[in-house]
């Protein structure tokens, strides 16, 4: 049995690699398989494609609708829905794309958003909010 | 835990019955029927064992009060599926009652006859699901029931503490729930 190799350079965690890597195998041809490639980008990079990230964050709750389309920049505000996101669904908050979060966000998921103001009701949007213990 | 806006909840006299219904045009066919059935009650049976609430399935669509389908792509709630994994399953705060199911998901009840690398185990998602259905709003503890996300071949039914205290404070307690019970099996889970 192969055990992953601790590691220091550049802090790079090979053993959440290679599950990152592992289930974007998985992922593929899924609706945020792609979203791997966004890994480890930082705030203020600009890459082809983190508009659908942001509208990922945006359907479940994590951003607001922007005033035309979304951005390929890595952005405050997308920081911001990062570290939200990460508050939220229990992993370490630095507001950064680590691999565990990438990872979690290619992950099958429920439709319900994490913050529900977009909790479906009717058929039409609306907004409520909830109650956190 | 957490909650809608309001806390919406069901809203009967106790001892409360709600009625679940099969929608008769959205039903997968490569699973028996007797199954899902059967996963749907096991699911529903979870949440009865800690609240005043009784399930029951009935045969006439329109007139239950929960509503169960599977569903591809837009299906005319606003809400439309996306495809293979994603998205896989949505449902509505009380007392709408609809709990909607990705069509598109190999959906699987024994993960050593459903060989798929993207099966995902229905009876985890009908119980996360149902959670909604009942008032519930996601989690951020990994392990509950009521967590959003949920990883292929991977299988997640049983009540944890806080889905169980978020459920309870919406519905108060079943008389016969053994909460020690529940303890213990979660230190089993996390012994182990």
């Amino acid at each position: 049995r192969n055990f992953p190799q601790p590691t220091t350079v550049l802090n790079f965690d090979h053993s959440t690699a290679t599950t990152l890597a592992a289930h974007s195998s998985v992922y593929n041809n899924t609706p945020w398989g792609g979203f791997a490639k966004f890994a480890n980008l930082e705030k203020g990079s600009h890459f082809t494609g983190i508009c659908d990230l942001k509208t990922y964050f945006h359907h479940f709750g994590y951003l607001p609708p922007p005033p035309g389309n979304f951005s390929d920049d890595f952005d405050s505000d997308l920081e911001s829905a990062i570290f939200n996101y990460q508050r939220n669904l229990g992993l370490p908050v630095t507001g950064k794309l680590d691999t565990d979060t990438v990872d979690l966000i290619m992950a099958p998921r429920c439709g319900m958003g994490d913050d529900h103001t977009r909790a479906a009701v009717n058929t039409t949007t609306r907004h409520l909010h909830t109650t956190r213990h | 835990y957490s909650f809608f806006n309001g806390q919406p909840r069901w809203m009967r006299s106790s001892p409360m019955t709600l009625t679940y219904a099969f929608s008769p045009d959205g039903m997968i066919d490569y699973l028996p029927q007797e199954e899902i059935r059967a996963v749907f009650s096991r699911a529903f049976g979870r949440w009865s064992e800690v609240i005043p609430v009784n399930f029951t399935e009935v045969e006439d669509y329109r007139t239950a009060e929960i509503h169960i389908g599977f569903h591809n792509g837009d299906h005319g709630d606003g809400e439309p599926f996306d495809g293979v994994l994603g998205v896989l399953a949505h449902a509505f705060s009380p007392e709408n009652g609809r709990l909607h199911l990705d069509a598109a998901e190999t959906w699987a009840v024994d993960f050593q006859t459903e060989g798929s690398r993207v099966a995902v185990d229905l009876e985890s998602v009908a119980t996360h699901e149902i959670g909604h259905v009942l008032g519930l709003a996601h989690s951020s503890v990994s392990d509950a029931i009521m967590y959003p996300s949920l990883r292929p071949r991977s299988r997640r039914v049983d009540l944890r503490i806080d889905d169980v205290e978020g459920v309870q404070a919406l519905y108060g307690s079943n008389p016969n729930f053994n909460y020690g019970s529940l303890l213990e099996s979660d230190q089993e889970t996390f012994n182990g």
